[in-house]
């Protein structure tokens, strides 16, 4: 959806705990 | 009378929902100097983005949360990440800080090229919350209870989740009524917050319609 701007990868990201990149 | 596992259970999400917040130098940014619309927008999604990781780190502390199905943790967080941002958000908000700094973060926030039409309920929010003087055990299971909601967009298994949340309910129940005793109806005004909650996700949602329209 148009209001996610790119949350979904910061949440899959976060949960693999690679903030870096 | 809270049992000795709700005990642990609080104990656990209290540390856990102090212990994730958002790095200093990021959240320093916030009162530096002047900036321009464009500026602040940036300094805001960047805020976003680091709010949106402390949640998740957070929620990572819930026991039971890895359990979940995968695929049922990315859509319980992507339904509620926004929620838990404002609730957090409105936290901020309600505590003292130094030499008007509330003012500073609330002008930065107006001066970002949102929408008046999305900012007065955001601060109407914000006021409400404040309204309640929420202890911070109800302020780490509410947001927990947040994140737990079972009927978000693509969640698969209800019931596993629904497992997770209704303990949280319970003890976020009674230390409501141990907590504001000259008030029964604190509970389910807590609860009611969270039907507004999803009220200003929605014109969330479409404030990043129509900025990015723009």
């Amino acid at each position: 959806p148009a209001s996610n701007l790119g949350l979904e990868d910061i949440i899959r990201k976060a949960l693999m705990g690679n903030l870096e990149e | 009378e809270i049992t000795k596992e709700q005990k642990a259970l609080t104990k656990v999400i209290v540390e856990a929902y102090n212990r994730h917040q958002i790095p200093q130098d990021v959240a320093k940014k916030l009162l530096q100097d002047q900036y321009s619309v464009e500026e602040n927008f940036l300094l805001l999604t960047e805020m976003a983005t680091s709010q949106v990781q402390v949640i998740v780190e957070f929620t990572k502390s819930i026991p039971g949360f890895l359990s979940l199905d995968h695929e049922d943790q990315i859509a319980l967080l992507k339904g509620s990440a926004v929620e838990a941002m404002f609730l957090r958000s409105a936290q901020v908000f309600s505590k003292k800080m130094p030499n008007g700094h509330n003012g500073i973060l609330e002008e930065r926030i107006r001066k970002s090229g949102i929408s008046e039409e999305f900012i007065t309920p955001m601060f109407n929010f914000y006021k409400s919350i404040i309204g309640l003087h929420m202890s911070l055990e109800e302020q780490a299971l509410l947001t927990a209870i947040t994140i737990l909601t079972p009927d978000r967009p693509y969640v698969k298994d209800h019931q596993a989740v629904e497992k997770l949340q209704e303990p949280m309910l319970d003890v976020l129940r009674k230390v409501c009524v141990l907590q504001h005793p000259q008030e029964p109806q604190y509970f389910a005004r807590l609860l009611g917050r969270l039907t507004e909650l999803r009220t200003l996700t929605h014109y969330h949602a479409e404030m990043l319609t129509s900025w990015r329209m723009n």
